[in-house]
């Protein structure tokens, strides 16, 4: 049975830098 | 069997998730507490509060839903193209997405509807924090 990491269930949104 | 890659199995219903304390649980019994916990106790992840202020159809991928965030304190604009039936967990709620409807056939797994003002779980890269810098007397 797979088990999957928490962390692939929410989305990775990174701040774009806007400089 | 005919795979389905663009469905990813983490979101079908009865799918088994590791949480970062080693505690596993069915993705269907997630709580908003399972997320913050697992941030707390994992190293250089963050838990953002991401909140939706704008749905629309993608422009650029017909098909798809372009989701507009205001991730974190900072508040940054951030959008993303995903399909309709794409969870998301939402802070006090659980699982939401687009359309429940297709997430039910296509994951089984029960949504809400996701609406502009959710405040969904996103995660980021914990700052890493610069060393202090020593204060010279003057």
């Amino acid at each position: 049975v797979p088990v999957f990491p928490w962390h692939s269930l929410v989305p990775f949104l990174a701040p774009t830098q806007s400089d | 069997p005919v795979p389905a890659p663009c469905n990813p199995s983490h979101f079908m219903k009865g799918a088994i998730i590791q949480l970062a304390t080693g505690e596993l649980k069915r993705v269907e019994d997630l709580q908003t507490q399972d997320f913050v916990r697992s941030a707390e106790v994992s190293g250089g992840l963050k838990i953002d509060s991401s909140m939706v202020v704008d749905i629309r159809a993608s422009q650029q991928r017909p098909g798809l839903v372009s989701l507009h965030f205001n991730v974190g304190e900072q508040q940054s604009k951030v959008t993303i193209d995903v399909p309709p039936e794409h969870p998301f967990f939402v802070f006090g709620q659980g699982w939401s997405s687009c359309s429940p409807e297709r997430t039910a056939q296509l994951y089984g797994l029960a949504c809400h509807h996701l609406q502009v003002g959710d405040v969904c779980v996103s995660i980021t890269l914990q700052q890493q924090l610069q060393p202090q810098q020593q204060k010279q007397p003057q």
